[in-house]
């Protein structure tokens, strides 16, 4: 069965749909038929593969795969009705059956899928938890994103009585040359040790450029820092799965 | 009476509680009793002003301001029970009418009511919109942000049924020197003329370190060009509420 991916983080503009959108690049270019889940209703992954924001449904919906400006990448795309189901956390209501029932029958015909979040602590990313089988939490370099990350873990164990539930990653991001990012990766990588990542992601206006284009990096310039590390940082995480 | 200024945003990471600090700050630095109200679950104007997130309730169970590591700068934190009142945008409850009067009330003791809002569609955003005089709109020089804009704009527009809607400005945040935030600023200022603030904030590691020590920037490094740029917003805005 094709692994899913949540992609998660309550702390807005940390680097989610930018690791989705690129992660998926690169194991579509290493030839693995790959799915992208936009259930943000921000439609970010969304058109940042190249595809306009549609009315045509969600995941939700049951919305059919569509092709993107990446090889081997599909779509689910975020349609305008998702941010019905942004309900509070607790109140998840009978979407996560409907969601778990599309995924599976998409893990017949995917071997990688990966699910954009939105920044908040709804049934959207809960419901992605519920039915992921691996997590990564991008992680900001930079102080609020370390803040935030203990009240996303304590979310993400709540859930454990009621799955069982994903291994997690955290991957660091935006990595600027200064102290501030020395100092939180080095606090994040005491904390939780091999949970970390090793590769971590640079600051590269380059990741800000691309979406512009409706392209991956991989598509855009793909010998920049950013683009560089996240073929690294894929490598790394299908190893890592791959070993299960 | 006290303007009461929402800041809002649904995209994440795009400076709306770095701008909610730092107008406090340099309006308390001006003599204006000055009060932020922390109404975003994750907390991060709490403690970017030095206050220990804690258990005493937020501004829906009447929590009282408390002073912060600004001058002249009180605050309402984000308590636990915030994520409570995260519903779905058109399901917001009976707390409006709570934080109607709540808001109501600490107009008479304060000169400037600040709320920063958390990055979403739910009722915590809705009702800042509701009960505020004024709204600014931290959009980051980058293309997601450029992106939700409009999403954010028409939800603005569908309060205005049930409210005589708030003043609202567009705030150019992180502004990169590449050609990316110099064609998102020309795209913003054609689209939005005259309601896009003149002052652009410039990207600068300062505006990320700062929180860290739980200080503004005017109490961290007054002298970097974020610090600069926030001085100059402060007036320009103060400017346009005080000739009303
Ligand atoms: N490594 C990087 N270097 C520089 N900019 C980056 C990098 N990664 C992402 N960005 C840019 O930073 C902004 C935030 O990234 P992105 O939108 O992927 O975050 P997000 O967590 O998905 O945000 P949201 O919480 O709104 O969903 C975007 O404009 C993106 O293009
Ligand atoms: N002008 C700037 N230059 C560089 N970094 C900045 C600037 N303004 C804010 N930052 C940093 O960028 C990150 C995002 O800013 P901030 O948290 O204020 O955004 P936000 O919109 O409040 O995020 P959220 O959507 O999670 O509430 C923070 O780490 C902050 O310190
Ligand atoms: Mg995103
Ligand atoms: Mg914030």
């Amino acid at each position: 069965m094709a692994p899913v991916v949540a992609v998660t983080n309550q702390k807005g503009g940390v680097g989610k749909t930018t690791t989705v959108v690129n992660l998926a690049a690169y194991a579509g270019l290493g030839g693995l038929r790959t799915l992208v889940i936009d259930s943000d209703p921000q439609a970010n992954a969304t058109s940042a593969l190249g595809v306009l924001p549609s009315a045509a449904g969600s995941i939700y919906t049951h919305a059919e795969p569509m092709a993107t400006s990446a090889e081997n990448v599909w779509l689910v795309p975020a349609g305008p009705e998702l941010a019905e189901h942004a309900r509070p956390w607790h109140d998840a209501g009978h979407e996560l059956r409907a969601l778990h029932m599309a995924v599976q029958q998409l893990q017949n015909s995917f071997e990688l899928i990966l699910i954009d979040c939105p920044p908040n602590f709804t049934a959207l990313p809960r419901n992605a938890l519920l039915v992921a089988t691996q997590v990564v939490i991008p992680v900001q370099c930079e102080y609020f994103a370390l803040e935030g990350l203990s009240q996303l873990l304590a979310h993400i164990e709540e859930l454990h009585g009621s799955a069982p539930l994903a291994d997690w990653q955290i991957l660091l991001t935006m990595a600027s040359p200064g102290a501030l990012a020395r100092s939180v990766i080095a606090e994040v990588r005491r904390h939780f040790g091999d949970r970390v990542l090793s590769v971590e992601i640079p600051r590269d206006e380059a990741a800000a450029v691309a979406p512009s284009h409706g392209r991956a990096l991989l598509d855009h310039d793909p010998l920049c820092p950013a683009a560089l590390a996240y073929l690294a940082v894929t490598r790394e995480l299908l190893s890592r799965w791959g070993s299960k």
